[in-house]
């Protein structure tokens, strides 16, 4: 039987950047979010080479570490909402109900070996137009799994989190409370949101929703080499 | 894009050479995000004496290194020389999209060499 072609350059590379597959076509492109260029910039080669593996602070940095964020790590990944349909409850005005979100994250990229060190929602907000002035008070929001099947109720509540204004996003850590601790990230992560108001009939609109995954891959951190010596 | 090996192809003395890997080059260009590219570098060059010594503010050699030169220049059919090899690596983060559309930024150890030594 023939031997397997020895790998082009471009298969070598994505071997040797641990990469399964390669680039199928132009992605659809869409804007890098600000998070992503901050840490990038922060370990950017130029920067750390100068001070040899120091940040812009001068902290040094450590390998498979992502400081901004304070954790272990070597692959950082945004991941926008693959968008469900806004289930909006029994007729909103009657009940005064606002809608509630289901939030899809495509997580299949993230390998088994890969372990998770931080599973971050964000979330941004928009008033609906309402005529009255923003109301003052808190506003409360709730995570549950939602259930695999559209328009099934949500599963089991993750987190309340109180959200003191609309204008700031919101962040919710769903490490350990998603999925096990420890455990590997899920192929894909659905979300049920409800966004309680602090008035009645004043609703929100869901203008974003994004997760920010590290993972620490083991076959690609090894330990730091002891000194030499 | 190499710098190119001095004249008498065994490239002279041990030490890092310059290699520039452009992501264009390998057409992925529209799926890393950045950089555009990096300087991986490469060691090449002899390691008989004195090369396979310290040079001033170079990576220490191996004791075994040089015990090697000196065996290869007593009795170069004895054992070959030493090895010029990355004595010191850089990391590099690649910002890119992957098939799935997320933003990724990947950290890779190893992946610039800084200096080279006999070994």
């Amino acid at each position: 039987t023939r031997a397997p072609a020895p790998p082009g350059p471009a298969a070598a590379l994505l071997q040797a950047l641990g990469l399964r597959d390669g680039p199928r076509g132009a992605p659809t492109l869409r804007p890098v979010p600000p998070v992503m260029w901050r840490l990038f910039r922060h370990r950017d080669p130029q920067e750390t080479r100068a001070g040899w593996r120091r940040t812009p602070s001068g902290a040094t940095l450590r390998p498979c570490h992502v400081e901004e964020l304070g954790v272990a790590g070597n692959i950082v990944r945004h991941i926008p909402d693959r968008g469900a349909p806004t289930r909006i409850p029994e007729p909103v005005s009657a009940l005064g109900l606002c809608p509630e979100w289901t939030v899809v994250f495509d997580l299949s990229a993230v390998e088994p070996a890969e372990r998770p060190t931080l599973a971050r929602l964000e979330l941004r907000f928009a008033e609906v137009g309402t005529e009255a002035a923003a109301p003052s008070g808190r506003w409360e929001l709730s995570v549950a799994l939602a259930g695999e099947e559209a328009g099934a109720g949500p599963g089991p509540v993750l987190l309340h989190q109180e959200v003191p204004a609309l204008e700031l996003p919101v962040r919710a850590e769903l490490l350990g409370i998603a999925w096990a601790p420890n455990a590997s990230a899920p192929r894909s992560l659905r979300l049920a949101l409800a966004l309680r108001p602090p008035a009645p009939a004043t609703c929100a609109r869901l203008a974003e929703a994004s997760l920010l995954l590290v993972t620490l891959d083991p076959r690609l951190c090894h330990p730091l080499a002891r000194p030499r010596r | 894009e190499a710098e190119p090996t001095s004249g008498d192809g065994l490239g002279g003395v041990c030490r890092a050479r310059r290699l520039y890997v452009s992501f264009r080059e390998v057409g992925w260009h529209r799926w890393v995000i950045a950089p555009r590219g990096f300087l991986a570098n490469y060691c090449q060059g002899q390691c008989t004496l004195p090369a396979a010594l310290p040079g001033p503010g170079g990576p220490p050699a191996l004791n075994h290194a040089v015990l090697r030169a000196l065996m290869h220049a007593a009795a170069p059919g004895a054992a070959g020389l030493p090895c010029c090899v990355p004595a010191r690596l850089s990391p590099i983060s690649v910002l890119f999209f992957d098939n799935s559309d997320n933003v990724v930024l990947r950290h890779y150890e190893d992946m610039v060499v800084d200096e080279c030594g006999c070994r």
